[in-house]
């Protein structure tokens, strides 16, 4: 039936064993997935420097877990990748967004070492959320745009792998990622001319497009090398048990037709969050203004 | 009194603005040391925002902040029988907005200013949030309250436990042949 499905006024989401399929009919799919940084060849990975060693990131888990819950004001649905890696769409009602609130960490760097399997290395990862639907957002040559906010303030269409002041010229050809990532403060989004698809970020993160109709959005990073660009330690935070960072986080998501999407308001919501204060053992009312 | 516990928290902001503290790229001790100022900033405030409450609010005394609300770690309402949730808005208009409360309890009674029931959901804890608090939090349930607040306004929420038991559903997705979903109600 569809209890693979959560659903408010605005949006309906379908899920498979691969997690998201479909938002209102069109096919999305979101995945936690990670780069490995590049570290002991030329410019580490690092605090400063972002500099994944392959194009495509790897995949935590090919299967998540799919759980949904229905209740009285929500509809949420918590796909697990792993211990470290999962994230809870929730759909609330009357609202006109998608909350999805990613949980990422402590992240492993332990691993097998490609030159030997018997021996384990450590090995920095820089965690992604990617999310790939239909919208056609490659550009007349057929590079994909995105647009990014200014510091919250105005947007900017980028072009994968163009500059519009000079002759781009990407000298770490092999992943060209790197590159393509920018500052979103506020805001990413991909339109064609009849849909849009917009996140909202509740903290500064980096995000781009890497390919059609995709929005990348770097949500984490555990580094075991110094880029050696001035911090003179890896990007390595023991975090509260000592095992690293974990870290929790929300995106918003809007879905409609181009022209007519309206997140200002969540924009401003984020931003001007309500603060909340609880008093144990105790009911009054107050005067309200 | 009231002006050195902002300059506080104003310096802690200053100090925080310095280029690494913006782009994360101070070494780990500086990160220690930006977080503690800024929480002893954060500290010293709180009593003036509690007067100020009291005082144009008429709310009660002993407000806290519970910090880790959002992993599930609150030991005071996870202990509470009864208690009063309060949300201020900063922003020039309404909002709705939704209160997560850590909470041991599997039903309650939520009224708002003048009375009326305000529709919650009580989740249980999910792996994913016990995972990241571990030892840290013991709630069983989250409640979740969707506050409606006006612009300036501080809304106030009563909370009672009540004992008629669960009132939501999960469903699991699991695919056990080919690509076929299946799912099971729990």
């Amino acid at each position: 039936g569809d209890s693979n499905m959560i659903e408010n006024e605005n949006y309906k989401i379908s899920f498979g064993s691969l997690g998201v399929e479909s938002i209102n009919g069109m096919p999305i799919t979101n995945e936690l997935l990670y780069f490995n940084s590049s570290q002991g060849y030329g410019q580490n990975s690092g605090a400063y420097i972002f500099r994944p060693n392959k194009t495509d990131p790897f995949i935590i888990n090919a299967k998540p877990s799919v759980e949904i819950t229905k209740g009285s004001s929500v509809e949420f649905a918590t796909v697990t990748w792993g211990s470290w890696a999962s994230q809870v769409y929730r759909l609330w009602k009357g609202e006109n967004t998608v909350e999805v609130e990613w949980s990422v960490g402590p992240i492993p760097v332990e691993q097998k070492c490609p030159w030997d399997s018997k021996q384990t290395c450590k090995w920095g990862k820089e965690v992604i959320s990617r999310y790939q639907t239909a919208i056609k957002s490659s550009d007349t040559q057929g590079r994909p745009t995105v647009w990014t906010d200014t510091s919250g303030r105005n947007k900017l269409l980028r072009t994968k792998d163009h500059r519009a002041c000079f002759n781009l010229n990407t000298t770490d050809a092999e992943t060209g990622v790197a590159g393509n990532y920018y500052p979103i403060n506020s805001r990413i989004a991909i339109e064609d001319d009849s849909n849009l698809f917009s996140v909202l970020v509740d903290r500064a993160e980096a995000g781009g497009s890497m390919r059609e109709g995709s929005i990348d959005l770097m949500i984490h990073r555990r580094i075991t090398a110094d880029d050696h660009r001035g911090v003179d330690e890896p990007l390595m935070e023991p975090g509260q048990f000592g095992d690293g960072l974990m870290v929790r986080g929300r995106h918003f998501l809007f879905l409609g037709k181009s022209g007519s999407l309206d997140d200002k308001p969540m924009e401003e919501k984020i931003l001007m969050k309500p603060q909340v204060f609880l008093y144990p053992g105790q009911t009054f009312q107050t005067k309200s203004s | 009194r009231g002006d050195l516990a902002e300059f506080k928290l104003a310096s802690a902001f200053g100090v925080g603005q310095h280029h690494d503290g913006i782009s994360g790229t101070e070494q780990e001790h500086v990160v220690s040391d930006y977080t503690r100022q800024l929480h002893r900033g954060r500290t010293a405030c709180r009593d003036i925002t509690n007067e100020v409450l009291e005082k144009d609010f008429e709310a009660s005394k002993g407000a806290i902040n519970c910090e880790y609300r959002n992993v599930s770690i609150c030991a005071d309402t996870e202990t509470a029988k009864e208690f009063t949730v309060g949300v201020y808005s900063p922003a020039s208009h309404a909002f709705h907005y939704h209160v997560r409360v850590p909470v041991n309890g599997s039903s309650y009674d939520v009224t708002n200013q003048v009375g009326e029931k305000v529709p919650v959901d009580v989740v249980p804890v999910s792996d994913n949030t016990k995972n990241i608090r571990r030892n840290r939090g013991f709630a069983k349930n989250e409640l979740w309250i969707t506050a409606k607040t006006d612009g300036l306004d501080f809304a106030t929420f009563n909370v009672k436990e009540t004992s008629d038991g669960l009132d939501f559903a999960t469903f699991n997705v699991k695919e056990t042949s080919g690509n076929d979903v299946v799912t099971s109600l729990t």
